[in-house]
């Protein structure tokens, strides 16, 4: 159960940012 | 008010302290009351040796865990954000659980921006496109405009 | 009811409680290991203590009891310790919002807001690639235009050279000239048909 927090945490901090990451890169595509 | 990792360190000498102060020397000396009896110097010397001995192991301990967990690092960090967030009484957002959900808010100022950037290119086309209609009305007209001499020539002709 | 304490382990990584197990485990070995050495160097020092009736597992049993008593204020002081370190130093308050999560607080987004803003960024790009048709056609008309006005021009350039040979010939206004050929050519006919007639 600790480790389910721990990596559920993790991946509540780090994975908005790589989402982000190819969201933006969608987004310049479309523009580009 | 004291720094969390303040807090940490007196919390943790106190519970030290209080641990050490239970297992008083009365209390060990009677446990071991038949060696006592036979060796009280001794039993005393044991005694302090293991009260400096629990002592230096877990104040060393604590030391460990504070390195492994970089815990001095996480509680100024986080009295920082505390100390920011200071002007705030209600509770601040928490994730819901459901990850889709919370994503949105990370993606929406991009899209915000992704938006008035499309609303520029619009603009800006729809001002070219209105620039190129006007020439192609002028076109048009000139090319009416053309004719008709054409006829009037032919006319004169005929 | 389980307090998984999520919000901490994302800033910590790692959960309170397995922070406070962590210390509770070595602090217990700890404990254990010098009632261990305390035990050992009492039955040394009892082996070298000629005619001494203390055995082993009498000393053991004695170790047993202290470490009973030990373990149990040991537990009360350690729950105290964690309560108040989960309080005070491990835990987030309500208030606040750790700083990867500053963008919920700036865009609070429902469900249906961000439907809409979806779909009108749809709609843009509709307009605009819209537009970007209407540009090309608007071009192509140019392009078209540009071919058929230069047919017109070259036609009524034509026309204009005409007229400048006609000017270059001396023939003011085309009718009349060309009225007047007619009638000179109408006159030769039938001077003509005179002197043919003559002739005959």
């Amino acid at each position: 159960f600790d480790e389910l927090i721990v990596e559920t945490a993790k991946k509540r901090k780090q994975w908005p940012k790589k989402i982000l990451v190819h969201a933006i890169q969608t987004m310049k595509a479309e523009q580009e | 008010p004291q720094g969390r990792a303040q807090v940490f360190s007196t919390v943790v000498d106190a519970f030290l302290k209080k641990l050490l102060a239970a297992g008083s020397y009365q209390k060990f000396a009677s446990c071991y009351r038949c060696f006592y009896k036979l060796q009280p110097q001794l039993t005393r010397s044991i005694y302090d040796q293991f009260l400096s001995q629990l002592q230096s192991s877990i104040t060393e301990e604590i030391q460990e865990v504070k390195s492994e967990g970089n815990l001095e690092g996480l509680f100024n960090s986080l009295d920082k954000i505390v100390e920011e967030a200071k002007a705030r009484e209600e509770p601040a957002w928490r994730p819901s659980g459901i990850p889709e959900q919370d994503v949105r808010s990370a993606l929406v100022p991009y899209l915000l921006k992704h938006r008035s950037y499309l609303r520029q290119v619009l603009r800006e086309q729809q001002e070219e496109n209105r620039k190129v209609a006007e020439s192609v009305l002028a076109g048009r007209d000139r090319i009416v405009e053309l004719q008709q001499l054409i006829r009037a020539h032919k006319e004169a002709w005929q | 009811e389980v307090d998984p304490m999520a919000y901490e382990a994302q800033f910590f990584g790692f959960t309170p409680q397995t922070c406070m197990l962590r210390i509770y485990l070595a602090f217990q070995d700890y404990l254990f290991e010098v009632m261990q050495v305390v035990e050992g160097v009492i039955v040394k020092k009892l082996d070298k203590m000629p005619g001494c009736q203390i055995s082993p597992s009498q000393v053991r049993k004695c170790t047993e009891e202290f470490l009973l008593f030990m373990r149990d204020r040991f537990d009360k002081l350690f729950g105290k310790m964690e309560e108040v370190l989960l309080q005070l130093v491990l835990r987030i308050p309500k208030n606040v919002l750790l700083p990867e999560d500053k963008v919920h607080e700036q865009y609070p987004c429902s469900s249906e807001e961000f439907q809409a803003l979806q779909e009108e960024i749809r709609q843009l790009q509709l307009q605009c690639r819209a537009e970007a048709a209407a540009q090309q056609a608007l071009r192509a008309e140019l392009e078209e235009q540009k071919v058929v006005k230069a047919e017109l021009e070259k036609v009524l350039q034509w026309f204009d050279d005409l007229e400048k040979i006609f000017r270059e010939q001396g023939i003011g206004s085309l009718q009349e000239s060309l009225a007047f050929l007619t009638q000179s050519s109408k006159k030769l006919q039938g001077v003509l048909k005179e002197v043919e007639q003559k002739s005959g």
